[in-house]
């Protein structure tokens, strides 16, 4: 079935957290997300690529106000479990599209990195899941990302939040 | 509101494909996937995280009869695009909750995470959406991790597929 791309969502408040060389090893990530779970700290997107080496990056997402406190919890932790560097970058936007069977549409993604190419803009992270195809890019790209994607994928002025 | 997890999804008929060192400029997410696009391969999930002196990995999944397919695509691209090595992993599988509110309530990533710590398995890939956490794990361990989780949450055994 052909995918309904419905709807382009984008969003401001956003900070990426990321902590470098975490060691591929069971209970490190648990270690890294419990205490941002005990202070309440809510998370957004989550992603761990491919390990090299024996240790892999973790990075996540939350909003702008709460990036502070993360750091000050993720850095200690960071120290204690022998990762490497926590950094921090609030100068970041979240932009994707939303639809039934994005994932399982072959070009979709295609299409989506190919408008934001074209418009000059750079994927500073990417995510998918069944009904959305999430891309990171410069806080002050988010609008002309939205404004893009909403061109490429022939959607009018309404869009999903 | 408390997230409601409805369910463990889990899929062994999965292989990561990873393109080392991708320059971290406009355009180059598109090169990698539109010539996949173009010969139909179904992506599923496409992880891309902070680059580091300029580059960053990019991963995507495909179904295991097609990853053969995606890195002889893909192969030739890397090459002309000045990325790192193409690495292919069939012994993989994705496991994962589902339910409404996952994303926005504190904790749900964290006792997932906790549980397969303490069942000893290993996270090789995390993504999450509003209403996904997935991880990537051995293939061998998918249903150890289905079944951990499946507990975890206090599901009965029906489960989402
Ligand atoms: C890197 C981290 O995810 C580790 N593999 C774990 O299972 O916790
Ligand atoms: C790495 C890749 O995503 C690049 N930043 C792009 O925009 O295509």
């Amino acid at each position: 079935s052909v995918a309904l791309v419905r709807g382009v969502a984008h969003d401001t408040d956003v900070a990426r957290i990321t902590v470098r060389a975490v060691r591929d090893r069971p209970g490190l990530a648990h270690g890294i997300f419990q205490p941002l779970a005990d202070h309440g700290i809510n998370i957004d997107v989550i992603v761990q690529n491919l390990s090299e080496a024996g240790t892999t990056d973790i990075s996540f997402t939350v909003s702008k106000a709460d990036m502070a406190a993360a750091v000050d919890l993720v850095r200690p932790i960071a120290a204690e479990i022998g990762a490497g560097d926590v950094s921090a970058d609030a100068s970041l936007g979240k932009v994707g599209i939303v639809g039934v069977g994005i994932q399982s549409t072959p070009g979709i993604a295609a299409r989506a990195f190919g408008a934001l190419a074209e418009a000059g803009i750079n994927i500073l992270g990417i995510t998918t899941s069944e009904i959305r195809i999430t891309c990171l890019v410069a806080e002050a790209e988010v609008e002309h990302a939205a404004r893009t994607l909403h061109t490429a994928f022939g959607l009018d002025a309404d869009s999903a939040q």
